[in-house]
């Protein structure tokens, strides 16, 4: 199964996160 | 020669020729892989192979829903007591189960499989980050994510689908009551971004069959709609989202939509075939992988009502909804 999260926010938003790696419930995905 | 040794000669005669020929395609098919590895050790970039129409309809005939269904009632029938610690213990040892982080870790307490696959984790096993507005809603591997451009999302690098096709037409708004930017929206991807300044992000979490499979809540949001939209259950395992162009709008999902701090927010939950069955706690009427549905349909529902125009509120890490087998 998948989660897909589609949201808007503003253009500064970066993902702090590799393709391919693990991640779990609760840590962060990326910062203003 | 009497007619029964024909009637088998006919039926052997396109065995071999089946044969043949599939294991030839096969030959060829690993060739060109094997091509493409060779071009990548290169440090040459080689477009994904994607399967073509008649690849992804032959493996949409097979009964996906038929088989996730029958999965599920496999995993819904109880265990004998002495059965259930030899069964959990092969299915922990193949996916890379981590019980210690379970909130019960007596194998024998889990009736069934499909109890198992529901099991919830100990509250210290998952801290929830505080610093950060965005957490992943999951246990999983993060198969992409970034920005969202000319209207497609990619499943994986290289593979993308159509955002309008993935969330339908955009006829939720009078429910999020979004205060759209004035100026009018030139596509799909434009009404979505409700503010100045802002763009569409997007991020893919799979979650493998040895994964914790509930989900939460990724920020603070208010869930005002939701859109069901039946579908196939095909595999979305990374191998198959680089195969098949449009994975995740040929598969049975869940669009939850609302408003963040910044705008619109959505998750989206998409089965798979041996994960066909969605649940989200605060909605009672959902009711996925049922065995009759008209294909490219879906149905809405509003959470936003007279005595509760604020929809669903949500906190970071609250939680909303999980996968069950079949």
């Amino acid at each position: 199964s998948t989660i897909v999260l589609l949201f808007e926010a503003p253009k500064d938003f970066t993902f702090n996160l590799k393709a391919g790696q693990k991640i779990r419930y609760g840590e962060p995905l990326g910062t203003m | 020669r009497n007619p029964a040794s024909l009637g088998l000669q006919a039926r052997v005669r396109p065995l071999p020729i089946l044969i043949a020929t599939g294991s030839g395609y096969m030959g060829y098919d690993q060739y060109g892989r094997y091509k493409d590895r060779e071009l990548e050790s290169k440090g040459i970039e080689v477009p994904p192979r994607i399967a073509n129409e008649a690849q992804v309809a032959l493996y949409k005939t097979i009964p996906t829903r038929l088989l996730s269904r029958a999965w599920g009632r496999l995993n819904q029938v109880d265990l004998p007591t002495w059965l259930r610690k030899p069964i959990y213990s092969l299915y922990i040892w193949t996916f890379g189960v981590n019980m210690k982080e379970a909130a019960v870790e007596d194998l024998h307490q889990y009736r069934n499989l499909g109890e198992f696959f529901r099991r919830k984790l100990k509250p210290q096993a998952r801290p929830v980050c505080d610093s950060h507005c965005v957490i992943s809603p999951a246990d999983g591997k993060i198969l992409h994510f970034g920005r969202v451009k000319n209207c497609e999302v990619e499943q994986v690098k290289g593979v993308t689908y159509s955002l309008e096709t993935f969330l339908g037409p955009h006829t939720w708004a009078e429910s999020i009551a979004l205060n759209r930017n004035e100026d009018d929206p030139t596509n799909f991807q434009d009404i979505l971004v409700t503010k100045e300044g802002n763009a569409l992000f997007h991020c893919v979490v799979y979650l493998a069959p040895g994964d914790y499979h509930c989900f939460h809540s990724p920020t603070d949001w208010r869930v005002a709609h939701r859109r069901h939209f039946p579908g196939s259950l095909m595999s979305v395992n990374p191998g198959v989202a680089r195969w098949i162009k449009e994975l995740f709008c040929h598969n049975e999902r869940v669009v939850l939509s609302g408003e963040w701090a910044h705008g619109f927010f959505s998750l989206t939950a998409v089965g798979a075939t041996n994960v066909g069955s969605i649940r989200i706690y605060f909605d009672k009427e959902l009711r996925t992988n049922l065995p009759r549905y008209s294909k490219g349909s879906f149905n809405d529902f509003s959470y936003v009502s007279n005595n509760n125009q604020e929809g669903i509120s949500m906190r970071k890490g609250e939680h909303l909804g999980e996968f069950n087998l079949g």
